[in-house]
């Protein structure tokens, strides 16, 4: 693996981030675990209502260009939701909380959090 | 993916990560950046979990996403998950699931339910190479003593191996990509010795949290995938989430 520029020697003097390779520190938030499950993501899902449904957006449509058809998209939204029920709690009503606060269809919010399994594909 | 658990001279842990998805979801050629990478990054949250106003574990994350796959349990523990290929892959796991067999964990809860309910690192390795799976994983797992530090390899059923931190011969750090560590990796996916190559010319005496954000930002350990870099030390309670970007000319993976 060594296929210079492409890879490089070891790197120093990086920290503190700065320079081309850093976009930016991560912002945080509080989740409060004694609140119910389906409210506990509201104010990070409200902040970040956009790009979440422009990620999903690009899976469907990624969907759409691979496989030539609706079909798995409208299996998503319409057989998943019945299925979040079976996941353990508390993460069952948190999804449903997500969906609820971006506006999502639950189904695809499912599928981005079972997305590990899904990918292994 | 590449996590690395070290052990300073002190005795002191450091974990850190780079979290690299989005391989083959769509190339954008105008930017030469992968898709899904680019439409992560917006969402990625540093997140405190807490109870009774006690920070319980933090957290970098995806909004959107309620498992974990990058944590620390201050004081206690810190964990990471990379992914592990297998033929015995998730998707049976998720298609067992879906036809109501459902023994196995999803990974991402799993880690969840560990940073938010193991009260130790043993417990915490138990549970991780114990439960039951839907997908095979690797877990890297911290703990807040001098050599509490293993990948733990994972099959859907089982746990294939655990590699521990083993000062006394030496290995003061482990690291994992995303290739069982007793074999090689792939030739055209070899993150791992460039990054054992910065970790080796560092030597234990130098490892810190500014030397080991050096190696997750040396190209291909840093490269199109990666959306965020994260550096932890249980012992000072730190968690430093950054989101990164690699600008040409950079590995696509």
């Amino acid at each position: 693996q060594d296929v210079p520029p492409y890879t490089e020697d070891c790197r120093s003097g990086t920290y503190p981030p700065s320079g081309p390779t850093y976009r930016g520190d991560v912002s945080w938030y509080t989740v409060n675990l004694d609140q119910p499950p389906s409210d506990r993501w509201r104010k990070i899902i409200s902040d970040k209502k956009q790009p979440l449904t422009a990620m999903m957006q690009h899976i469907k449509d990624l969907t759409k260009y691979i496989f030539h058809t609706e079909k798995l998209i409208d299996l998503v939204d319409t057989k998943l939701p019945g299925l979040v029920g079976k996941l353990p709690p508390p993460f069952d009503e948190e999804i449903k909380g997500i969906a609820d606060e971006s506006g999502l269809p639950l189904g695809e919010v499912m599928l981005f959090n079972i997305f590990y399994e899904i990918f292994t594909v | 993916c590449t996590s690395v658990v070290a052990e300073d001279t002190s005795g002191k842990l450091l974990h850190a990560r780079n979290l690299d998805f989005g391989l083959f979801l769509g190339w954008d050629v105008k930017n030469s950046t992968w898709m899904i990478s680019e439409l992560l990054k917006p969402l990625v949250v540093n997140v405190n979990f807490q109870r009774n106003n006690k920070t319980v574990f933090v957290s970098t994350g995806f909004a959107g996403y309620v498992g974990m796959l990058t944590g620390m349990k201050p004081g206690i523990l810190t964990l990471t998950m990379n992914e592990r290929f297998s033929l015995d892959g998730g998707y049976i796991g998720v298609l067992e699931w879906i036809l109501g067999i459902r023994q196995g964990a999803w990974m991402s809860f799993l880690t969840r339910s560990v940073l938010e309910n193991a009260t130790s690192y043993e417990e915490a390795k138990t549970l991780l190479s114990k439960t039951v799976l839907l997908a095979p994983a690797y877990f890297i797992l911290g703990g807040n003593q001098s050599g509490e530090g293993c990948v733990i390899t994972r099959s859907r059923q089982s746990c294939l191996d655990i590699w521990e931190l083993d000062i006394q011969k030496g290995k003061w750090y482990v690291l994992e990509t995303n290739y069982d560590h007793w074999k090689p990796p792939l030739p055209i996916d070899n993150r791992r010795d460039p990054a054992m190559k910065c970790m080796n010319r560092t030597t234990q005496k130098n490892i810190s949290i500014a030397t080991i954000y050096d190696m997750l930002s040396t190209k291909p350990v840093l490269n199109k995938l990666t959306t965020y870099t994260t550096v932890m030390s249980v012992s000072e309670n730190k968690l430093e989430g950054y989101l990164r970007d690699c600008p040409d000319p950079c590995m696509p993976w």
